[in-house]
């Protein structure tokens, strides 16, 4: 109904607003209460030191790895969605191609240390040194960047998890074919998010939301960097990188 | 684009999950 009656009453918002809390809830992959407890549990230099020394294979693919672990969350948190599944096929995958990893790239706030710069990754916390070998100093210093500007809005999970709805649920998307159902969603996960913030007196960080090109610009420079990757290796992404990363990503 | 998108889609077909 959310997707078909021409107006959402305040009982529907509601219900929505608690389906997205659970989705999320459900699928965050890590618990806020445990990366809280790591959050000064930072690499030794040696540790960064053997990273650093890792080939550029290795460190690409066990970075592909864990955000294809990551990706596979954000799927299940869009299946759980209420009115998700009533899109049809082809714009589920648009949305999901198109925002996945811009869900990821904003739950990532929520494992960033920005006292120190560093963020959550294998164990520990690890600052954008440690990535070094990949080879992508750029793009890595551009996304701590975001998830800094992000923590400065303090986001309680109530927060990110209708945000991160509303990055997936985007009806500007191309290739849609059913735009004005997605509209219609995003529209009610907008008054979610809105009536949320009204409730809670956080109406402030409307105007601080990072702008919808900041993560489509992150997501484009990622594709890029693996792009020439895969033209320097093209066996090794072929043979060892997961095939979700491959098929949402080259 | 479900043929070019197999993975996506099975992961969103498996109730399963």
């Amino acid at each position: 109904s959310l997707l078909e009656s021409p107006n959402s009453s305040l009982t529907e918002i509601e219900h929505l607003t608690q389906n997205v809390l659970k989705s999320y809830r459900e699928t965050c992959q890590l618990r806020l209460e445990d990366l809280q407890l790591l959050r000064w549990e930072t690499f030794t230099k040696e540790e960064v030191g053997s990273y650093q020394k890792k080939s550029m294979e290795e460190m690409w693919e066990r970075c592909a790895c864990h955000i294809t672990e990551a990706i596979q969350y954000v799927v299940e948190f869009a299946k759980r969605m209420s009115g998700f599944m009533d899109l049809c096929q082809n714009d589920q995958i648009v949305l999901l191609k198109a925002g996945a990893m811009e869900v990821v790239l904003v739950r990532m706030c929520r494992a960033f240390n920005s006292e120190n710069r560093t963020v959550f990754f294998e164990g520990k916390y690890a600052s954008p040194e440690l990535f070094k070998s990949l080879g992508c100093n750029e793009l890595i210093n551009s996304i701590f960047d975001f998830a800094h500007s992000l923590s400065s809005l303090h986001f309680s999970e109530n927060e990110i998890a209708l945000f991160t709805a509303l990055v997936l649920i985007n009806s500007n998307r191309p290739w849609l074919q059913e735009k004005s159902k997605v509209e219609r969603l995003q529209n009610n996960l907008e008054l979610a998010f809105k009536h949320m913030l009204r409730k809670n007196h956080r109406e402030g960080i409307l105007a601080k939301l990072p702008p919808k090109g900041k993560l489509r610009n992150l997501c484009y420079q990622h594709m890029e960097k693996l792009r020439s990757f895969r033209q320097m290796y093209p066996i090794i992404v072929h043979a060892v990188f997961p095939p979700l990363y491959k098929e949402l990503f080259s | 684009l479900k043929e070019k998108h197999k993975i996506l889609h099975r992961l969103l077909q498996d109730s399963s999950s």
